[in-house]
């Protein structure tokens, strides 16, 4: 089923060279932050990544594109730098390169927030898969409902069942159509359940 | 399908960023070797992207695993560098950098050759997911010789489709099971085809 493969695929592809140590030159996604936060001189309250997966499927380039530019009674998100990137030789590709955001939280009272975040991207693509016309015909009767559930749910057990990446991610929800919702205020919520 | 779910997010998460100008920054792959021959003083006889696709789905870190190392009266393949990066937003990961390497094959006879190649991405972590006891029970009854037939053929039909990405990728299947064959040899004979 799509979904699933979508989430092994990110798994294999992508989380398993971000989050844990490779035995060599870079030390896994959690002493990445610690780097990052002596630099930088800021604290990070959730040494996680956070994955922000929404129900249209699609991610903007910027995270700041969701927040609310007529108000400046809520909290808004803004993307800071990269933390420290992995170069890998993959699959014949010299020197590939991955790497996570940090992001800051302005909030209308308290001090900022720092965590690393950043939008789903196999969904993403998925969305812009959906919308090609040349493409999508062949992959008609996908429910992007059912698609972003099962995701989730496959992704959600295939971390918990690695002992590498176990616990240094959280998968976050977002209903990116309903207009009264804020990401960063939904992100605050989280950190604070977790803090 | 599996391996059409496959191409078709390879398309739309991959090639539709390192193949077209993107009309402002980046000019496209054709450019990209253009100026790459300028500044290296060599010459990519067919200026197009080889993506080599394995029997077994396997693609190591570097090309040049698959010379024989036993002999020195064949052609082997040596990487380069990269050409130039493209970087972008791409859901909320700032400065996502995609980028393809510069190779050359080394003849016994005869001047180096020039080209842009790699592996099957999506077909290389596919082959560490069905490795991955705990993630491949649910993509059980997975042919692998049918994934990558339908791969390629999905691929190829989505390439032709795509008036930005058409005639700019040369898709070689490699049966690398089979020690009699060389792939820096296999590659030559395409690019002679090709000249
Ligand atoms: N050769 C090559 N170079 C690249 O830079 C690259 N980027 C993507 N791909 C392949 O294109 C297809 C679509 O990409 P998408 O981003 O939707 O999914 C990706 C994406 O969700 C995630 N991922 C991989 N690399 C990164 C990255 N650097 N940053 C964020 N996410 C990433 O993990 C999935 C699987 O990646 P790969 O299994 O390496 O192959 C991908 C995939 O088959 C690439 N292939």
């Amino acid at each position: 089923n799509y979904a699933m493969g979508m989430a092994c695929s990110y798994f294999e592809g992508y989380l398993v060279h971000v989050l844990p140590s490779d035995g060599a030159r870079f030390f896994g996604f959690l002493e990445n932050i610690r780097a990052y936060e002596d630099n930088q001189g800021v604290v990070f309250p959730v040494k996680k990544l956070f994955i922000v997966v929404t129900k249209s499927l699609y991610s903007p380039p910027a995270l700041k594109d969701y927040n609310k530019s007529d108000r400046n009674d809520v909290a808004r998100i803004e993307a800071c730098s990269a933390l420290s990137t992995i170069q890998k030789d993959v699959a014949g590709v010299k020197d590939r390169t991955y790497k996570n955001t940090a992001y800051k939280i302005y909030r209308p009272t308290g001090r900022p927030v720092c965590l690393s975040v950043e939008g789903g991207t196999p969904l993403a693509t998925l969305f812009r898969v959906l919308r090609n016309r040349d493409l999508s015909e062949e992959l008609e009767g996908l429910d992007r409902e059912e698609v972003v559930k099962d995701f989730l749910t496959s992704l959600r057990k295939i971390i918990d069942k690695s002992p590498e990446c176990r616990g240094k991610c959280e998968l976050i929800y977002f209903d990116d159509t309903d207009r009264n919702l804020n990401l960063a205020d939904v992100l605050l919520d989280r950190i604070r359940e977790l803090e």
